[in-house]
């Protein structure tokens, strides 16, 4: 695993710390449900919630909230452009910045059952991964893991691996409720 | 066999982002070698951190040269890629891929054995 230069990292006193999340009213894709879209990153926001003692609540107050969500075509004025279908899928920016932002040109799927298009990028995964990014992790060369920088079309990349929870624990302490023991059984069952 | 007067070959690329596409051109090329367009290629290590920014995309020759080889190499060692110094298979299939645009060496490396 590896950090942003300097290490930062969100500084709140109070502990479990709470982070705010919103997603843009006006950059949205409209080929998936906003209900679809809000349900995949809940499950994206509550994977590192269940390693580190860090809850993540939705809020409607998007100029105010820790970390605001959008879609976006090309140049969006964050000197980072998109480049259009594949190529760079999202970005995000590290703590205490909070902004996440996703490429409006890709074929997001939340199903591949019902997405038969090849190019089709899961949109979990890269959510999980961009989580990753907010949270102050930068990328590992764990193939496995999610915050590995690249991800096929139709492959889903959901699950933390030791590498993503090391660093993020290194950075935010554990969850009381999360057991190493838990995560090395499920990556020895998935090796096997 | 019967052969038509025509043969069309139809590739699929729809997979792969129309920038870097075509990067499959660069197989096996190494320190030395002159492949044309390969200034693209050097566009992409700068964007994601292998290459300097202080070097103007404008100025960037097709050579493979030795700062080239540098960040092939270092790209191939933070991707988790065999070290080889050379655009093989693995390196331009894993150039190809789409990926967040993070930049890859504004981090602090951490290496935990397990």
């Amino acid at each position: 695993y590896s950090y942003f230069y300097g290490k930062p990292r969100w500084s709140r006193r109070m502990s479990p710390m709470t982070l705010t999340y919103a997603f843009s009213s006006t950059d949205m894709i409209d080929y998936i449900s906003l209900s679809d879209i809000k349900l995949v990153l809940k499950r994206a926001f509550s994977r590192w919630s269940s390693v580190i003692p860090v809850n993540f609540k939705e809020t409607d107050k998007y100029e105010s909230a820790d970390i605001r969500i959008g879609f976006y075509h090309g140049d969006h004025g964050d000197g980072e452009a998109f480049d259009g279908a594949l190529g760079v899928l999202a970005h995000s920016f590290s703590p205490e910045n909070g902004r996440f932002h996703l490429d409006a040109a890709e074929t997001w799927a939340v199903d591949f059952e019902t997405v038969k298009s090849r190019a089709a990028i899961d949109l979990e995964s890269v959510a999980t991964h961009e989580i990753g990014h907010i949270l102050g992790l930068g990328h590992t060369s764990v193939k496995e893991a999610v915050m590995y920088p690249s991800l096929s079309p139709r492959t889903k990349k959901v699950d933390l691996k030791i590498d993503d929870v090391e660093g993020v624990q290194a950075l935010y302490g554990s969850n009381p409720n999360f057991k190493f023991s838990s995560l090395l059984e499920s990556e020895n069952s998935s090796n096997d | 066999s019967i052969l038509p007067d025509k043969v069309t070959v139809i590739t699929n690329n729809s997979t792969h982002n129309a920038t870097w596409h075509d990067f499959t051109r660069f197989i096996d090329a190494e320190m030395g070698s002159h492949v044309i367009g390969m200034s693209e290629l050097k566009k992409y290590f700068t964007r994601f951190g292998y290459l300097p920014m202080t070097i103007s995309d404008s100025n960037f020759t097709d050579n493979f040269d030795t700062q080239f080889k540098s960040a092939v190499t270092l790209y191939q060692t933070k991707l988790g890629l065999p070290v080889t110094g050379k655009l093989d298979s693995d390196t331009i299939t894993t150039i190809m891929s789409p990926r967040c645009g993070v930049s890859d060496t504004a981090h602090k490396i951490h290496v935990t054995k397990h």
